[in-house]
């Protein structure tokens, strides 16, 4: 553990409280793409299958049942819960998910590490976490009035991201025969991403005003 | 051990 994976853990796990303290204390999550939440659903369910027979460290297990925990509880607010659900922009929020897991799975399918059930699904959820935030960015695009808690959202969730790529190299550096392709490609592209939203977040930041993105 | 050295992260 080196302290850009801990800062990328811990932006994470920021991330993912700012977004359930706008749910559990406003009652709220307009603007919060549930396709993006059911997407992050699934890339941890098929990552985190191994929690029960690899065993890193205490932590590793923890934060996998956090982060599964908090992103299927997410997709329950917005999908049960009975004011919740009436905040979210249905109509706003119309990207076929399909069409990402499907290229995804493929994708898995022809280039991973090694041709097992697990080492598949563990590829398909890495490839699946680079675009899983393409729903969001495309409601944010369209909502255009961002609060300041799905701005922070989106914004430590880029963050986490950042420190994961310094995390790479530093152990690129540091650990013998620590090389990893695919994920750092993905993970490459998913970072990019982001680069358009944090753009005009600084911009913002920068002249004091609230977070609007141009149509 | 290489398979799960990958797979340390989260």
């Amino acid at each position: 553990m080196n302290i850009f994976r801990l800062a990328g853990d811990m932006t994470h796990l920021a991330s993912v409280l700012v977004l359930l303290l706008k749910i559990h204390t406003i009652k709220s999550c307009a603007g919060v793409s549930l396709k993006t939440q059911e997407l992050y659903a699934i890339v941890f369910a098929t990552r985190y299958l191994d929690i029960l027979t690899s065993f890193v460290s205490i932590y590793n297990t923890l934060m996998k049942l956090i982060f599964l925990g908090s992103s299927f509880s997410i997709v329950w607010y917005m999908k049960y819960h009975k004011t919740v659900r009436r905040t979210y922009d249905r109509d706003q929020d119309t990207f076929r998910h399909w069409f990402l897991m499907l290229p995804c799975l493929l994708l898995a399918l022809l280039i991973h590490e090694k041709f097992t059930f697990f080492e598949v699904l563990w590829t398909f959820s890495l490839y699946l976490e680079a675009v899983a935030i393409l729903p969001q960015l495309v409601l944010l695009q369209r909502t255009r009035n961002i609060d300041n808690l799905t701005g922070q959202y989106i914004f430590l969730l880029g963050g986490y991201r950042g420190f994961y790529i310094l995390n790479w190299i530093y152990r690129y550096f540091t650990e013998p025969h620590y090389v990893h392709w695919i994920t750092w490609i993905a993970g490459l592209v998913q970072t990019l991403l982001y680069a358009d939203f944090f753009y005009y977040y600084f911009l913002s930041w920068k002249n004091n005003k609230k977070l609007q993105l141009p149509a | 051990l290489d398979a799960l050295l990958s797979h340390d992260e989260l």
